[in-house]
């Protein structure tokens, strides 16, 4: 599965 | 990190400046919806959990610190300073925001990317900022023509969403596997939101008039 792209963004 | 996300970030933070600077150059937060403002300081929160978990950047820690920092202040002025309290107009800001808080937890409930504390904290979180603008909007119909400050803040705050829905097209065109419907669908109705008032801003702007929102 798609891993959770991490929030990098504000 | 791409150009419309640095420019929304800086937008974002001028929206930011321009409050503070309204509240304390003029001692004043008249026009001000502190419903709105405690929306903000709950979104920043909510989504800035991960904010000594995660490290991504010095400019991703440092910015969250300072958004974070600049809501629970902002909120702290205008309920405790001795002068500005005073003027917080609460007959005029009665937007019913617990609402909004409620309805969004639980869309998160339902709507996120993972069933996980940070995870639904972190969806709750975007659809709040997506309709937190709306008491501050209200208090801006009802309370006719406002300073210029309180303008130039809503203007900004609604500028930088629209900015980061261009770093979402340019990041979709240019990563794969790149799929953030969450923060692209709360954030084109978070600008669609401010849609009407952009208009207004702009006849104002045209005719070089005060802004008039219509009642």
């Amino acid at each position: 599965a798609r891993p959770i792209a991490r929030h990098d963004e504000l | 990190m791409n150009i419309f996300r640095f420019a929304g970030d800086m937008t974002h933070l001028i929206s930011i400046l321009v409050l503070l600077l309204k509240i304390y150059a003029t001692k004043s937060c008249s026009g001000i919806s502190l419903k709105t403002q405690e929306l903000y300081a709950i979104v920043f929160v909510a989504r800035y959990l991960d904010l000594f978990t995660d490290f991504i950047s010095v400019y991703n820690t440092v910015m969250k610190l300072v958004f974070i920092g600049c809501s629970l202040a902002i909120v702290w002025c205008m309920r405790l300073h001795r002068v500005v309290r005073r003027t917080y107009n609460k007959d005029v800001d009665t937007f019913r925001h617990y609402f909004l808080v409620l309805g969004c937890f639980l869309l998160a409930l339902f709507v996120h990317e993972k069933f996980t504390f940070q995870e639904v904290l972190w969806a709750f979180s975007i659809y709040l900022e997506a309709v937190a603008i709306l008491p501050q909007l209200v208090l801006l119909q009802r309370s006719g023509n406002v300073d210029n400050l309180t303008v130039q803040y809503v203007f900004f705050l609604g500028a930088y969403r629209a900015f980061y829905i261009l770093n979402w097209i340019y990041r979709y065109l240019t990563e794969p596997h790149f799929g953030r419907w969450i923060a692209s669908v709360a954030g084109l109705v978070q600008t669609a939101l401010y849609a009407d008032f952009f208009y207004y801003y702009f006849i104002s702007w045209k005719n070089n008039a005060k802004l008039q929102l219509p009642a």
